[in-house]
């Protein structure tokens, strides 16, 4: 890719991530460890963002993920019910 | 429907204006806010009643402001658009507040802007001890819906969601409007006043090291640092070699205030920065940076707000070798390359799980371990686990590191 589709693509990339912590879609102990994502964590988040949303689950950051990650909302937290999180707090 | 975990204790509510939107006409948020309280009140026990006179503490159970960007809570706004609105679940301090972005442009009847009615009505939503739905069409989905009609009735999802919490009530309530006379001057206030009053006397002409809290600890190239007033100790590798207190002005010339409320080493070069009210100070050593200002540069230049009081604790943190800069319950993570705050931050303490706040120090001892410190006491925390190993102090300040039993 071009060096500024590549930039683009980072940003929006850090955007989402952040939007995801924000709005606890990560199932992490803190904002502080955003750095330290695995990319099977982040395609998790966005599958939870996207079904929260009633979004079809494709795990990326795609058009309508992120048309809808830009609509007004609330700022308090989405609580997920615990489902949501699959197996990995079975395993913890 | 979700509920928070908290929940009022009582069903007589409070609410109080801080403050309102020069969008709208006062009267006309008056009206609006009522009239969001009542979806709720319709449907439980629930009365709300407004406090018209306050004082600076919690004196009400809701309080409703419109602030922007940074706003004193750890919870920024954004500018125009995406975040609109937040309220705090219910409980002690900041509990049940709801807060609105003052830099969207609210309205009350006009399709245009952002309807206040339903923000407000979704963000005490919040306020009771509910939390976003995920169901499209309730009010408490997280997503704003624009404007609603006049005669706006409470969604199912939304009625079970509270009367689970508050109960049911059959006939319709209304918040009562009832004038609290201020009771600022209570005898519980003037007594916490005396207390810090003494406190402050008694660290007039100060040198005992082992009775007395202190201003900031720090590690400055393995050494640590405890600053009190106008003195400081050191204690070295294998522990105190002198109990004796050292003025500040000794050791870091020129060094203009009194006393310092933060310091830490930079990790480039080894600079040692300064806190004290809303300035800072580099030193080189022993020696003030080039050029520097004696009076301080403002806590500005490093992109912190400009109503910022002060900062309560500078630390780097082992664990990802970045620094944080704390004030009251929130925290800012400082680019040392760029000299500035990185971009999204503030951000809650909380996140710094049983870390007390407002802090005094924070810094990393030579056992690699990161300490927070209030009061008399210090507080061991776990970096990877990110709580405090015991929400109960880990030791005494003074018995650890200054040779006091």
């Amino acid at each position: 890719q071009p060096r500024t589709q590549r930039s683009a693509g980072t940003n929006i990339q850090k955007k989402g991530m952040k939007y995801l912590m924000e709005f606890g879609y990560v199932n992490g102990p803190s904002l502080e460890m955003e750095n330290l994502m695995s990319e099977e964590a982040q395609v998790k988040a966005i599958r939870r963002f996207q079904a929260f949303a009633n979004l079809p689950l494709t795990g990326r950051l795609d058009h309508r993920t992120i048309e809808w990650m830009e609509k007004p909302r609330c700022g308090n937290k989405d609580t997920l019910p615990e489902d949501t999180w699959g197996n990995e707090r079975k395993k913890r | 429907y979700v509920i928070s975990g908290s929940q009022w204790e009582k069903t007589n509510l409070t609410f109080r204006f801080l403050n309102y939107s020069p969008d709208v006409k006062f009267t006309k948020i008056r009206t609006v806010i009522y009239e969001a309280f009542r979806v709720w009140s319709q449907v439980t026990h629930l009365t709300f009643t407004e406090i018209m006179f306050g004082s600076a503490k919690k004196d009400a159970d809701i309080r409703i402001m419109f602030a922007q960007k940074f706003h004193h809570d750890g919870y920024p706004f954004d500018g125009p658009g995406n975040i609109l609105a937040h309220a705090f679940f219910p409980g002690e301090n900041k509990g049940g507040d709801a807060h609105f972005d003052d830099d969207e442009n609210w309205t009350v009847d006009s399709d245009e802007g952002v309807n206040l009615f339903m923000v407000a009505a979704h963000e005490f939503g919040h306020a009771l001890g509910l939390s976003h739905s995920k169901t499209p069409g309730s009010l408490m989905y997280p997503w704003y819906a624009g404007k609603q009609s006049k005669y706006y009735t409470l969604p199912k999802d939304d009625v079970e969601g509270i009367q689970k919490l508050y109960g049911v009530k059959n006939s319709n309530n209304t918040p009562v409007i009832v004038l609290v006379p201020n009771h600022e001057g209570s005898k519980e206030d003037k007594d916490e006043k005396k207390e810090e009053e003494e406190d402050e006397n008694k660290d007039e002409g100060f040198v005992d090291n082992c009775t007395h809290k202190f201003d900031a600890i720090t590690r400055i190239r393995g050494d640590v640092y405890i600053f009190k007033g106008k003195y400081f100790w050191r204690w070295e590798s294998g522990g105190m070699k002198d109990s004796s207190p050292i003025l500040i002005t000794q050791f870091w010339y020129n060094y203009p205030e009194d006393s310092v409320d933060a310091v830490f080493e930079r990790k480039k070069g080894s600079k040692i920065m300064f806190f004290k009210g809303n300035k800072y100070w580099l030193y080189d050593a022993n020696h003030m940076e080039k050029a520097w200002p004696i009076e301080g540069r403002p806590l500005t230049e490093l992109g912190l707000p400009a109503d910022l009081k002060k900062i309560d604790a500078a630390f780097t943190w082992s664990y990802n070798k970045r620094t944080y800069l704390v004030s009251d319950d929130m925290y800012w993570k400082f680019d040392e390359n760029e000299n500035y705050v990185v971009y999204d931050y503030p951000r809650d303490m909380k996140i710094w799980q049983g870390v007390p706040t407002p802090l005094d120090a924070a810094f990393q001892f030579n056992d690699g371990k990161t300490y927070f410190i209030k009061g008399k006491h210090y507080w061991e925390f776990l970096d990877s686990q990110m709580r405090v190993k015991t929400k109960l102090p880990t030791g005494n300040i003074s018995e650890r590191w200054m040779q006091c039993k």
